[in-house]
């Protein structure tokens, strides 16, 4: 099965 | 003070459906240039970015620089239901208000008004940067809010294949694996186009049930617009009305990756 990521590793908390 | 008027009041029904099963609550940020919302579901795999320009709405006051507007999202929806597919929608707010307030009217002949207690919501507001897509697929609303619904029935992950020429949808379960190609059709009737602009191939997995959730909010205009990068979130884009001026409601969705 392959892993969900999640969007916290591509967006930056503004 | 904030006051909005929508002669098109559906147009918002439409948004919060679209949204309601995404997010529970959610913070309504309300400036000089419209209304803004951003959130992010409880697992943090997919973000709705909802942008209203002042040009979607007859009249729109916003006296102070910015406010925050905190709504529960079942509430909202719930009071929608008040909402007749002709109505207008007014939104009042006042500056230290405790209140949202929605005025629903058919001519004169039928106000109705329903005030929504506001929410001190704590959200996280993610930078999203400006991004340039390898790949654009603009298709018809019902053609993906079918590709998902058909493809959810095999198995929960979805492959968007996307190369010149046109873009694969694919699905592996246990049952089997199946696939549906949508060839690049610029030259047919408007609601028929499907628009695969390629610069570089990607090829990314997608959870469907995300997807899907995305197609619920398919009513709110004729065609949707996805974006793809190597290795990054999927963009899932919504114009209202099919007008970027009037303002748009986008989806992130991060992918899946294969061990």
């Amino acid at each position: 099965q392959p892993t969900q990521l999640t969007l916290n590793s591509f967006f930056t908390p503004s | 003070m904030f006051e909005a008027v929508l002669s098109n009041g559906s147009t918002l029904k439409k948004i919060f459906e679209g949204i309601k099963d995404l997010c529970t609550d959610v913070n309504f940020d309300v400036s000089s240039e419209g209304i803004k919302l951003q959130a992010m579901d409880s697992s943090h795999v997919s973000l709705v970015s909802l942008e209203l320009h002042t040009d979607v709405f007859e009249q729109f006051r916003c006296d102070r620089d910015s406010m925050t507007l905190g709504l529960n999202m079942k509430s909202v929806t719930q009071i929608f239901k008040i909402c007749g597919n002709d109505d207008s929608v007014t939104m009042r707010a006042e500056d230290e208000g405790e209140t949202l307030e929605f005025t629903f009217e058919k001519g004169e002949d039928r106000v109705s008004t329903f005030e929504l207690k506001l929410m001190d919501i704590d959200s996280e507001h993610l930078g999203i940067p400006d991004t340039e897509y390898q790949c654009n697929v603009k298709l018809p609303c019902s053609e993906y809010q079918r590709i998902c619904r058909d493809m959810a029935g095999f198995g929960d992950n979805m492959t968007i294949d996307c190369q010149k020429g046109g873009v694969t949808f694919s699905v592996d379960g246990e049952v089997g694996k199946g696939k549906i190609f949508l060839k690049h059709q610029p030259n047919v009737e408007e609601k028929h186009k499907v628009i695969v602009t390629v610069k570089e191939g990607v090829e990314l997995d997608f959870a469907l049930r995300y997807l899907n959730n995305f197609a619920k909010a398919a009513p709110l205009s004729d065609h949707v617009q996805l974006g793809l990068n190597s290795d990054t979130p999927l963009s899932v884009r919504f114009d209202i009305e099919d007008k970027a001026t009037l303002g748009s409601l986008k989806f992130f969705l991060a992918p899946k990756i294969k061990e």
